[in-house]
């Protein structure tokens, strides 16, 4: 999964 | 997005301003620790690096340019404007102490090794302990501003809604992120004896003062 699927959250 | 995720932003957001309009209103920075201040700025500015290059939702970038304008605006105050209000006699928390841990461990425990990785995963490790040095004058002071109080406990309640929002992922999407649990509830926890004081004294109307 690329970097913003993973980190979606602030 | 859950409704715990956006209480959780808004209690953040709550926070940041909170500062910013106490030390802009009072013209004083007194009470507030500015090395804390340094490292939420670098956390923001590791976190968000990815704002030039990816785009997530338009409430994602709004916050994180939000949250970066508004962590370098307070060190401006800080260390600028307010410069001769800011008492760094009771600001001697030795961040190096926390940096450095804090990129090892981002070396030893991350889900991979790209640059973009490493940054998010140093983020988080210092955002877990990125209060200390705030809750460590406070302690040296032994007491903080009503508005202070207030600061710390929206920003304690931030990460503890991130919590709630972790648990709901996870059983609504089977969503669960191992390093930023761990790191929320070790950072939830260090605001533990300060939730305390601040319910059972600042909500009765009293003065925040440790016990002596």
């Amino acid at each position: 999964a690329s970097f913003s699927d993973l980190h979606d959250e602030l | 997005m859950n409704i715990f995720r956006l209480l959780g932003d808004i209690c953040h957001l709550v926070a940041i301003i909170v500062l910013l309009l106490k030390i802009w209103k009072t013209r004083s920075c007194a009470g507030i620790s500015g090395k804390s201040q340094i490292l939420f700025a670098l956390v923001y500015t590791t976190r968000y690096v990815d704002l030039f290059f990816t785009y997530v939702s338009l409430y994602n970038s709004v916050m994180k340019v939000i949250f970066l304008a508004s962590s370098y605006a307070t060190l401006y105050l800080i260390y600028v404007k307010f410069k001769a209000t800011y008492d760094f006699n009771h600001d001697t928390f030795r961040i190096e102490f926390l940096l450095i841990p804090c990129v090892i461990l981002s070396l030893l425990i991350t889900h991979d090794y790209s640059p973009v990785e490493l940054l998010w995963t140093f983020s988080i490790y210092l955002e877990a302990v990125a209060i200390l040095p705030q809750l460590f004058m406070v302690s040296k002071t032994g007491e903080a501003e009503t508005i202070t109080s207030h600061y710390l406990f929206a920003l304690g309640a931030y990460r503890a809604l991130y919590i709630v929002n972790w648990i709901y992922r996870y059983y609504t999407e089977s969503f669960i992120d191992g390093i930023a649990v761990v790191a929320g509830i070790i950072q939830t926890i260090l605001y533990a004896d300060f939730f305390y004081l601040y319910i059972t004294k600042v909500l009765k109307g009293k003065d925040f003062k440790l016990p002596a």
